[in-house]
């Protein structure tokens, strides 16, 4: 995946069950975007590998005060990257058990 | 460690903690 300067990851085992899994989201590289995030934390949340799509949740994010609009886009596709790796990894899973 | 957590309006949860320490070493 593209390094977009920040970072998603699992915040929880994935056992390949259950259709949510919760993520948590850094900025690793300020400088990669346009806003300002110096002090920022790291912010957990829950997706629904099914039904959500990432975008969505990046304009929420944004909404919620954690990045600038000008920062959706890298939002949205550092979460969709970390979103296919988990699918890929669950379909992998699945197939090399068949 | 301190967290803190904000609800979005369409009623998603975040919780915003520090940032793992391990990453912060290796920025």
């Amino acid at each position: 995946a593209e390094d977009t300067g920040v970072r998603v990851e699992l915040a929880e085992e994935d056992d390949g069950k259950k259709d949510s899994i919760a993520l948590k989201l850094w900025v690793e590289d300020h400088k990669k975007l346009k806003g300002k995030y110096k002090e920022s934390g790291a912010i957990e949340f829950t997706f629904d590998l099914e039904k959500e799509v990432p975008e969505v949740v990046a304009q929420e994010m944004v909404e919620s005060g954690f990045f600038h609009e000008s920062d959706a886009k890298t939002v949205g596709k550092s979460i969709r990257d970390r979103v296919a790796l988990i699918k890929w990894r669950r379909e992998r899973t699945v197939s090399a058990a068949v | 460690s301190a967290t803190a957590q904000v609800v979005h309006s369409a009623g998603r949860r975040f919780i915003v903690s520090p940032v793992p320490e391990a990453r912060l070493k290796e920025q």
